[in-house]
């Protein structure tokens, strides 16, 4: 079904960026409240990546869904290193990976839009 | 349909200073049956934006309203769209060598001066300054900051111990603030120039329990803001009128695609505000 | 119908694709029969235009396809210019306004992203 | 599923020497059981390509092969895949300062040395030259140019006019070397330095009904290429070996995936090719 497809996609690209926003949101006001907002973003998001290789891998999109299945993995380890180094106050790391998660993420938007497109032209 | 088709071309498109003015400018068009379009970088780049730019003179709209920097290749997309018969406002900063109609916005290098004024009174005429503004290439922000100097150059124990970019986010305002304060124990103030570095620079005071020893001097009057000011967080900041520069640039657009003459330099009111000023 | 709005946005965006192709082979060739095919794909592009205001434009999109619109009128009047001037042999002009062509094919694409992914969220 | 997944990424993807690479590149996947992806920038750009390999890294592939450029950015990059443990091997340009594993391809200051001394020799010793290049940031183009030069430099009646970019384009190779004739209207010889540069050079100078009095030295032996020689319109060629590239590179990516030593540089193929050496 295209559309239910379509929209675990445009899920994904849309749990990254709020995975980036709750992390950004913790980092700025340090307040656990906040850092159990990020968790709950982590884990949506990886029970989307789960459902991709069932739903959305096939023959002619197998490279491009591993290689966003993999994005996805190193968004959410880059994430984690950022909230640890925050943690304990190391602003030289957090600061490294955290650009690392902001262009992971495009990386993300720009294979979802990928797939899409993937989608539309079977 | 529309009469008209502007477009409002931000610096950032998320930012909560841009959306004020995407409401101003939005309210004016409703008002008056103009459709205003508002696109821009999703993160502040200048590539992009002028990119944006063109796009929009391919476009054909009627009118363009876009943040200036003053860097050579805005200047030279601005004079494009106008060559292309597409009338450019500038806003919020302005790029005076380009041949775009008019500005609205806020006199900076006044706001910067009024800033520094403001903070070496608070100071009792000594300080050591920690400068973050939000980017080193934007026009609006030179002149905060060469106003900022100015005022310092007037008090003779004030000193700016560093001056860093943000890149008009919080996280990094925080980040930058925090290296200053580690690199210079003994800043016991703060200016940020753009509205997001004054609460960057006020997490990481407050995160690494300074806030007794150092003073706040902000930019704009977001909601955010205005209650860290209620709270003690922020100690003042300068007002700007995005909302009105907004509402104004798509009344002036009107005007001058019904031939009118146009003023070209509009300042709008800037003022110190503290917490006794706050509603 | 999705897929028939879906078609006509993609085909568009290949035929300014073919406009621009041809009229490489022609300045690179200089032969006539390379300026006919040029000249083929600039009328069913100007076909496909005309579609747009009837298949695509509605309340929610209009504003992006009067910018759609406007665009490949942008982009017909700057290929034009090309192949004008390099008839005349006026190497400065070409090779000016063929930059403006090459950029505002990308903003077609760019333009055609939107609108699909405006359909897709209906 | 493939047993290994690598990607391939081309300086241009549309090029029709990276198509070589490509195809050799995927036979020799098929025979060993990789899968090879090719995506690389639509046209050649060192930012979008240093991107790719960005992507490629955060996609955890099991070997990237690209070509290098030498430029510091791209050798930070291709140490970011190294240090992630990603092998990396460099096709048809190297990149010398980073840790890549090997490189794969021409001798490139050796094949612009040879260039120059067939032209010259060509020439009867005398000539003025139009060079037009790639891309002057490019590892290989720079040093193919500086490999004609030292030949030039053997003979003292051969000058170099001057030397455009072409962005690896034949309209632009076209454009530039129209500009050259017309600057420097004693030019008698041209070298192209990248694959389509020699095709746009013959365009225009057919289109200027100059050929009697111009001799042109291209690269690579493309279809197009080898068709124009053949009709007289390219006077000869440096042949490089693209899809040995590719092919070896994949069969000695998975050599590296399997512990195996590597050699660190390994040339291609090239010589000179004229009119009578084709089929
Ligand atoms: O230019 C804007 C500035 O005026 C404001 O203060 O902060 C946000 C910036 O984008
Ligand atoms: O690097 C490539 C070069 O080797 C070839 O000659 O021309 C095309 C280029 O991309």
């Amino acid at each position: 079904d295209f559309l239910m497809r379509y929209y675990l996609l445009n899920d994904i690209s849309q749990k990254a960026n709020s995975v980036y926003e709750t992390l950004n949101d913790y980092m700025v006001e340090h307040d656990p409240k906040y850092y159990a907002d990020y968790l709950v973003a982590r884990k949506t998001l990886g029970e989307d990546q789960e459902k991709l290789s069932v739903v959305i891998k096939e023959q002619a999109n197998q490279l491009v869904v591993d290689n966003y299945i993999n994005m996805i993995t190193s968004f959410l380890d880059e994430s984690g290193i950022v909230s640890d180094a925050f943690q304990k106050q190391n602003i030289d790391v957090y600061s490294e990976h955290l650009s690392e998660v902001l262009k992971i993420k495009q990386y993300i938007l720009n294979t979802t839009l990928t797939l899409i497109n993937g989608e539309l032209t079977q | 349909e529309p009469q008209y088709h502007f477009i409002l071309i931000p610096e950032e498109m998320d930012n909560p200073y841009w959306h004020l003015v995407e409401k101003g400018a939005k309210a004016a068009g409703s008002e008056i049956g103009a459709a205003v379009e508002y696109s821009g970088p999703i993160q502040t780049n200048v590539e992009a934006h002028i990119n944006e730019i063109d796009t929009a003179i391919a476009s054909k709209v009627d009118g363009i309203i876009t943040q200036g920097i003053g860097s050579k290749n805005m200047t030279a997309i601005i004079n494009k769209a106008i060559q292309k018969g597409i009338p450019v406002i500038t806003i919020d900063s302005d790029d005076s060598d380009s041949r775009r109609n008019a500005y609205i916005g806020t006199d900076n290098y006044s706001a910067g001066y009024m800033a520094g004024k403001a903070l070496i009174k608070a100071m009792g005429g000594k300080a050591e300054v920690g400068v973050v503004t939000g980017n080193f290439e934007s026009a609006n922000e030179k002149e905060r900051v060469a106003g900022f100097k100015k005022a310092v150059a007037e008090a003779p124990h004030v000193h700016i111990a560093d001056i860093q970019e943000s890149h008009i986010t919080r996280v990094q305002a925080a980040e930058v603030a925090y290296n200053m304060v580690v690199k210079h124990p003994k800043i016991n103030a703060f200016f940020g120039t753009s509205a997001l570095d004054g609460i960057g620079i006020s997490a990481i005071v407050q995160q690494l329990d300074l806030k007794k020893g150092i003073f706040i001097m902000a930019f704009d009057t977001l909601d955010e803001t205005q209650n860290l000011m209620k709270k003690g967080y922020i100690d003042a900041t300068i007002s700007q009128e995005p909302y009105q520069m907004g509402y104004e640039s798509v009344n002036m657009m009107v005007d001058l695609l019904k031939g009118k003459q146009v003023k070209a330099v509009n300042h709008t009111r800037t003022q110190v505000i503290t917490a006794k000023d706050l509603p």
